[in-house]
């Protein structure tokens, strides 16, 4: 038996705003610790990879591990059938073909339940290698998704170049060029507007900007985004949910042929 | 030329 009680069933709703651009379809693996999911978009240019923790939730129960597969254009209908400000549980069977969502008010007077098939998905789990970064980037996460909005109205790719000084991102196309440079700024008043730079050697790389606009749909989650850079390697764009885990995106570098 | 790189080149199967 699965069974997991979120009473801010709004995070997870934002959870699966966050993923389902990128994915059609995904498994949710329930376990002790917690529900994970890792996924590559259809084009396998990028990685989404989350956890959210069982001590994150108000009731957990997971007697042994189950995988929930699950088309996530569906989950996501059915998740428009939650408000807002209801209990969101999530509960299988062991074994079972299909899982039921129940929505709960606040004031228990409405209770709604919605049973969806599950799906059997031949996935594909990747081992993601612990890396050394040259340079982790910590900002406002809706700063973020302005830039790389914006951006994407001057070209299909952004280049990010990280030095200690700050982060810049530039974008060049056929109407000319754009750039935003963002200076290293940890003394604000609120914690959450600091631009933070952790810089072993500067980078620069290329991403596609179609993925990293996907990527900031995760921007509802949290107010910082963290980006991990190193050459050659896949950019890391990490959300932290407070005390219940993290929404990762990795994104291949574009390279030269 | 510029190519985009796919994810499972720089990541193994588990």
């Amino acid at each position: 038996m699965f069974e997991a009680r979120l009473v801010q069933g709004a995070l997870l709703k934002k959870v699966l705003e966050s993923i389902k651009d990128l994915l059609n379809e995904a498994t949710w693996e329930c376990a002790a610790t917690g529900i994970s999911l890792q996924a590559m978009d259809s084009s396998h240019v990028s990685l989404v990879a989350l956890n959210l923790r069982s001590d994150g939730f108000d009731k957990y129960r997971c007697d042994r591990n189950v995988s929930l597969g699950m088309n996530l254009t569906n989950m996501a209908k059915i998740m428009k059938c939650a408000s807002n400000d209801d209990v969101i549980t999530i509960k299988a069977q062991d074994d079972a073909d299909t899982v039921t969502f129940v929505f709960e008010t606040p004031n228990q007077e409405k209770i709604s339940d919605y049973e969806m098939k599950l799906m059997n998905l031949d996935t594909e789990h990747l081992g993601i290698p612990d890396t050394d970064y040259s340079c982790i980037v910590k900002m406002p996460s809706v700063e973020f998704q302005r830039i790389c909005r914006d951006l994407s109205q001057i070209g299909d790719s952004v280049v990010i170049s990280c030095t200690k000084e700050g982060v810049k991102f530039s974008a060049a196309g056929d109407l000319g060029t754009g750039n935003v440079k963002l200076a290293q700024n940890a003394n604000v008043d609120k914690e959450e507007e600091a631009v933070v730079i952790e810089m072993q050697e500067p980078v620069s790389l290329t991403f596609a900007c179609r993925y990293l606009n996907s990527f900031t749909k995760a921007t509802p989650l949290a107010p910082q985004v963290q980006l991990s850079m190193s050459s050659d390697v896949p950019l890391v764009v990490e959300y932290k949910l407070e005390d219940m885990g993290y929404v990762r995106y990795y994104l291949a570098p574009k390279i030269e042929d | 030329m510029v190519g985009q790189g796919k994810i499972s080149e720089f990541f193994i199967r588990a």
